[in-house]
């Protein structure tokens, strides 16, 4: 297909074009589809919804190459080495996640061989441990209090289990000791067995 | 403090502040944030009982008092800034919806965009005292994102200079609108207008629909609420349909569109003119998928770091469940997910606000890529942050499950995204509309600009398929 194929796997911004070559190859797929049976006769309306499901994808496929490439974009912002570091491997874990979920996309297109794409996925276990000891700080990150967060898993100071207690009990079945469906159903009921 | 999240801290290779600040986009926004964060957490108005235990009615009822709290208080603090007033609310509302959404979300802004400086006089400052309040009522019973297919109509009769607003079928009944049921006493209303025996299409109508003082429903005006929703509990989603419902000439917005008062139509300059509102809201519901996603991953990396289970190496206590790489496979990615979304939803509230500036100089030119652009991205990323948050979910076991994790409400408040302000698949098809308009051009010679430049050189590609 005359694609350049992936040089650097760890190369964000090869990545990138990856993904704009990968959009522009189903864009032209679904465009094509299109303008076949509008050749054959069809009506438009017909030919657009024949195609639309490759209509789609091309969407997602270009969605995608705008997302991956804002990232990278971003990264040139980014002026503190530790921080440029890790967002660094952020993003190269985005873009090579997302393209060992759709190899087929990239394979079809002829941007990736599969040994490449072996590699792709050893590459994105690896960036898992880089990013394993970030994890809690790249979260707190997003800086949500507790309030805002409105969770017990997620407490900033992590005392999880003993606030999911005194949370349970604030449950309104925990008015009173006996729920008052004892008395009314089943007391009666085991009298009746 | 938990001895496992102090050792996490301790570990990082970075400086989280630093991070904190690029997302909010300068230090002095993250500063600002959170004095307003500090003045809603310290205010006593706005310490209330945990809304999971209350029912729907109760919530629903604790969501006007706050907000009619959250207005004055607002006020109080001289408050302003649509995004300074975007973050009170969402402290208030622990970013949950709250009644007046529609209101201050598309009720004002669109008296702003689509009135005449008359109708402005007459409605706004009401509007803005909450004397009138107002929703967005364009979505019907039967359809949803396909406009033309809207039924309600407005008959121009100019012999008494008025609209008669009509509900002709079931389905026409206006549905879904946030504030509809109880909350307000004006609408919005996008109808078909027939004017000298033609229907002119879509245009919006300022329509009183509950008597202000009483809050009685007017004659000719059924409203109510829709009833009980997988969330959304403190909304009162609404029906509203009209029985031949007369309303004065001057109620239908004229900024574009115009009927006289011998019912002649005139045309407004651009229909695009509409795209800036939906562009905006759009934009805005990208931010919110990244900020949806990166609690709910802030809520499971935290408790998967809190968590031991099971065992990695036979006899030794038994791990942090982050340290299972199956459990790093669910939840990094999304993580990274959550990032990217974040920088998506600046550069395009970024975009717009430039944009904006174009529009008011009469530079059309780049509205239309914004519009399908919007579509496309938030269809993409209310996607993947709907399956990403479901799945943070599950990757908190059992207690995911539990209310007192705070996902599932994150997920039932966030995943509607999916389908309000158009539904994805027909948003996903707007922008390849878009692709395959660009596609065409560039194929017979014309150059592209901005992010489907790519499609310049690949119309004189021969593009197959490889053979496997």
């Amino acid at each position: 297909a005359g694609r350049p194929q992936i040089a650097d796997i760890n190369d964000v911004f090869g990545l990138v074009e990856a993904y704009k070559q990968r959009a522009a190859w189903l864009v032209v797929r679904a465009a094509r589809g299109v303008q076949s049976d509008l050749k054959r006769g069809k009506r438009k309306e017909d030919a657009w919804n024949k195609n639309s499901v490759d209509l789609v994808r091309a969407s997602q496929a270009h969605c995608h190459y705008v997302v991956v490439k804002l990232f990278a974009d971003k990264l040139s912002e980014v002026l503190d080495a530790a921080t440029h570091r890790i967002l660094s491997s952020l993003c190269l874990l985005y873009a090579l996640h997302g393209i060992s979920k759709n190899t087929g996309d990239f394979l079809q297109a002829g941007l990736l061989t599969s040994s490449q794409l072996e590699h792709v996925d050893q590459r994105v276990k690896d960036l898992l441990g880089v990013i394993r000891p970030n994890a809690v700080a790249l979260v707190d990150a997003f800086d949500y209090s507790d309030t805002q967060l409105s969770s017990v898993l997620g407490r900033y100071d992590g005392n999880v289990y003993e606030n999911m207690f005194e949370w349970a009990k604030k449950s309104p079945l925990n008015k009173t000791q006996v729920h008052e469906s004892f008395h009314k159903y089943l007391k009666p009921l085991q009298s009746k067995l | 403090m938990n001895p496992d999240l102090s050792r996490e801290r301790a570990t990082a290779s970075f400086n989280p502040e630093i991070i904190t600040n690029i997302l909010d986009g300068t230090p002095e926004k993250t500063h600002r944030r959170r004095e307003i964060e500090s003045l809603v957490i310290n205010d006593p108005a706005f310490h209330n009982e945990d809304p999971n235990f209350l029912s729907r009615s109760e919530r629903y009822e604790l969501a006007i008092k706050k907000s009619s709290q959250m207005v004055k208080k607002m006020r109080d603090h001289g408050i302003s800034d649509p995004e300074e007033i975007y973050w009170f609310k969402s402290f208030v509302h622990r970013g949950r919806p709250e009644p007046l959404d529609l209101h201050l979300g598309m009720f004002l802004p669109t008296l702003l965009s689509q009135a005449t400086p008359e109708q402005q006089d007459r409605f706004f400052m009401p509007a803005w005292n909450l004397e009138i309040i107002g929703t967005y009522a364009q979505t019907e019973m039967g359809h949803g994102t396909h406009l033309r297919g809207l039924e309600t109509t407005a008959t121009y009769d100019p012999s008494t200079q008025e609209f008669i607003l009509n509900s002709p079928t079931v389905t026409s009944i206006k549905w879904w609108p946030g504030g509809l049921g109880k909350t307000s006493n004006h609408a919005v209303v996008l109808a078909q207008l027939y004017t000298q025996g033609e229907c002119k299409g879509l245009q919006a109508f300022i329509v009183p629909i509950r008597q202000i003082g009483t809050h009685e429903p007017l004659p000719g005006v059924t409203v109510g609420d829709i009833g009980p929703k997988f969330g959304f509990d403190e909304i009162d989603n609404g029906f509203l349909s009209f029985n031949k419902f007369r309303i004065p000439r001057e109620n239908m917005l004229m900024k574009h569109a115009k009927v006289e008062p011998d019912g002649t139509y005139v045309k407004p300059l651009s229909d695009k003119l509409t795209y800036g509102t939906m562009v905006f809201i759009r934009s805005m519901i990208v931010g919110d998928s990244a900020r949806s996603l990166s609690r709910a991953c802030t809520i499971a990396i935290r408790y998967s770091a809190v968590r031991h289970q099971s065992e990695i190496r036979v006899g030794d206590p038994e791990p942090q469940i982050l340290n299972f790489q199956t459990q790093q496979y669910k939840l990094f990615p999304l993580l990274a997910t959550a990032y990217a979304f974040h920088f998506v939803g600046s550069y395009m509230s970024q975009k717009y606000h430039r944009i904006t500036g174009d529009i008011q100089q009469g530079n059309l030119s780049e509205l239309p890529e914004l519009h399908a652009f919007s579509a496309g991205l938030k269809a993409f990323t209310t996607w993947v942050a709907s399956t990403g948050i479901e799945e943070c979910r599950m990757a908190c076991g059992g207690h995911g499950y539990s209310r007192s994790s705070g996902i599932p409400d994150i997920y039932v408040t966030f995943t509607p995204a999916c389908t309000y302000e158009g539904e994805n698949t027909v948003m996903m098809l707007q922008t390849a509309r878009f692709l395959f308009k660009s596609y065409t051009a560039a194929e017979s010679g014309e150059r592209l600009g901005g992010m489907v430049s790519y499609l310049n050189d690949v119309s004189s590609q021969r593009v197959q398929p490889q053979p496997l």
